[in-house]
């Protein structure tokens, strides 16, 4: 399987 | 030689008191990607971060309540500022951060 993208994570507070 | 010297980034500490129910930012980034150390994204009208006006979106994060952000995946990082903004030993959080590049 492909490596977990990351790049895209955002996370709101 | 070209132009002028590019300053070296200046970190600025930020203390963002809690004065509403949310935080306001959105950030980016973490340990092990492009981007290693945690970006603000959206800075919310409304938020505790904009109303301290001195957070803005383009800033790296590096501390967190004296916490160090280097080497924190994304998800690690987020834990870190979501438990600093729920905790109430504090009424405020303080941001160490830097202004990326000119």
């Amino acid at each position: 399987s492909p490596p977990k993208d990351y790049e895209d994570e955002v996370t709101f507070f | 030689l070209t132009g002028s010297p590019v300053p070296a980034p200046t970190a600025t500490l930020v203390r963002v008191v809690k004065n509403t129910n949310t935080l306001g930012i959105a950030i980016e980034g973490g340990a092990n990607t492009r981007q290693p150390l945690p970006r603000i994204v959206t800075i919310q009208k409304g938020g505790s971060a904009h109303n301290c006006d001195q957070l803005k979106v383009g800033q790296v994060i590096l501390e967190v309540n004296g916490i160090s952000l280097r080497g924190r995946e994304h998800k690690e990082a987020a834990r870190i500022i979501a438990e600093a903004f729920k905790t109430k030993d504090k009424d405020h959080i303080d941001f160490l951060v830097v202004e990326p590049g000119l």
